[in-house]
């Protein structure tokens, strides 16, 4: 459980195990609190939609059918380290692997993902998340911003206005995240901003996870006529953002606005060749 | 203006809930792929447009527009007797960022990196430009003030999406304060190796342990580049 390697900066470091998963987030005021990552998948669902119970998993229904399968029990991962910027490139398998990285000024980690293409020479259809995993006493609680505002309460296994009886419990507390999926306690927030919009949950008390690519082998018959069967490579990048509640200077929800402007936002770069010129001209 | 309003077009049409949510069939988002790439290129080539047109009005006040580019002799300590140099470099868009590839970057000697904050605050933000490997890099800003950076490998992963034009490294900095709904550029210019004899390694060729004396060594100095 020891940490072999970290990164990290003035605000934080984060640790990582000796299998090469991240392991641990230690702040600036010296607490350190568990903090994991991993990515596994869903087994898509097959039937043959005639009825309820034989739907399968598509592009309108996320239908996983309660297998759960980690990609990877160690990671290879290679660690870089200069003035600017610290990573961990982790490699899980073929076809999953990461950059963790931390900047030297910016309070928060970045995860650059690039899952695919996923295989499906078992003929099985996998739908691939990316979990994180803390020690926070969320209480079945978590937040999304699915409509693109305001944060809004989700309770795991619930509904504010009827009595639920779930009989789909992953893809039942599964909730649209236009760019933020949030667990607190407390004390602590683990807050996890994304670049798109993506499906995410919190199926256990403290974590986090956000559906990042689908590879589908069925229709689930709702109209598009056709199996997801998306064939490509995605790359993509999630921030996760961890602090104390009480007494932060800025506020928690002061970090994820401004972090959530500056990614929607974020500076147009333009390349110009200026061969010809010398800087003092450029100047 | 029409390109605008092609773009327009092109996002009204992406607003359907298939385009959204990834429901249409197969062609039909690839199709939509190809709108939107259509529609984002004309868009960058206006701004390329009315950016040149802009930056020659600040460049070459008063003066009449001229394409040639400044000779060496041209470049002037007295301004009152010496012709001031014409400015005609374009704004280029690389929309291949995400999978760490861009042409001027990655094969010019000198190139700007223009910056441009949307937001209506200030912001710092950290480049990540796709480079050259076998090269040194020097960064500079309007003020003259060296800047810090890093060259960092690109996974092997990243890379092998586009084998042909990805180069495999990326250089790092810091844009400081980039005004609100405002630009900052930066000069960038890329020399050799400073060990010329030194063989060079690519980050794939080099074993692990030896990567991470090197990043270690890099950190700590910042003048004593390695190598590669």
């Amino acid at each position: 459980n020891s940490n072999v390697v970290s990164i990290g900066n003035k605000y934080f470091s984060i640790g990582f195990d000796s299998k090469g998963f991240l392991n641990s987030i230690a702040l600036d005021d010296g607490s350190e609190h568990k903090l994991s990552q991993t990515f596994f998948y869903y087994e898509g669902a097959v039937g043959d939609n005639r009825v309820f119970k034989n739907r399968s998993s598509g592009a309108y229904i996320f239908r996983p059918n309660s297998t759960e399968r980690f990609v990877a029990n160690q990671v290879q991962t290679k660690v870089i380290k200069g003035p600017v910027v610290e990573e961990v490139h982790q490699t899980f398998n073929d076809w999953i692997s990461q950059v963790i990285r931390v900047y030297h000024d910016y309070n928060f980690v970045e995860f650059e993902w690039l899952v695919g293409p996923i295989p499906v020479d078992d003929n099985v259809g996998k739908e691939v998340v990316s979990r994180f995993m803390t020690d926070i006493k969320s209480s079945n609680v978590f937040y999304t911003d699915s409509n693109g505002r305001e944060m809004i309460r989700r309770v795991r296994d619930h509904r504010e206005t009827w009595n639920l009886n779930l009989e789909e419990q992953v893809a039942g507390n599964y909730y649209p995240v236009t760019t933020n999926i949030a667990v607190e306690d407390q004390e602590r927030r683990l807050s996890v901003m994304t670049d798109r919009a993506q499906g995410g949950s919190s199926l256990q008390d403290g974590a986090v996870e956000l559906m990042v690519h689908r590879r589908l082998l069925h229709d689930d018959a709702f109209g598009v006529a056709e199996a997801l069967n998306h064939t490509h490579a995605i790359r993509g990048k999630h921030f996760l953002i961890f602090g104390k509640l009480n007494g932060a200077v800025p506020t928690m929800a002061a970090r994820e606005r401004f972090l959530q402007a500056e990614k929607l936002l974020s500076p147009w770069l333009f390349f110009s060749d200026v061969s010809s010129y010398e800087y003092e001209d450029w100047r | 203006r029409s390109h605008l309003d092609y773009m327009s077009e092109v996002m009204g049409v992406l607003q359907h809930h298939d385009a959204i949510t990834g429901t249409s069939k197969e062609h039909v988002t690839q199709d939509y792929t190809v709108q939107i790439t259509a529609a984002l290129k004309a868009c960058s080539y206006s701004a390329k447009i009315i950016l040149n047109q802009l930056t020659k009005r600040q460049t070459n006040k008063d003066k009449p527009v001229v394409t040639e580019p400044p000779q060496p002799s041209a470049r002037y300590h007295d301004q009152a007797t010496q012709p001031q140099p014409t400015f005609t470099f374009d704004f280029d868009s690389c929309l291949l960022l995400n999978v760490s590839a861009c042409d001027i970057s990655e094969t010019k000697d000198k190139f700007m990196v223009t910056v441009y904050n949307a937001l209506a605050h200030s912001v710092f933000h950290y480049i990540r430009v796709p480079v050259d490997g076998n090269f040194e890099y020097e960064v500079t800003d309007y003020r003259s003030v060296p800047i810090t950076h890093q060259i960092i490998s690109v996974p092997p992963q990243v890379t092998a999406l586009h084998p042909i034009q990805a180069s495999g490294y990326e250089l790092v900095f810091l844009a400081t304060e980039l005004p609100p709904v405002g630009y900052k550029s930066f000069f960038i210019t890329r020399k050799p190796a400073r060990h010329v004899n030194a063989p060079r390694f690519r980050f794939k060729d080099v074993p692990e342990v030896v990567l991470m004396q090197n990043d270690e060594k890099m950190a700590s100095d910042d003048t004593q580049r390695p190598p590669w």
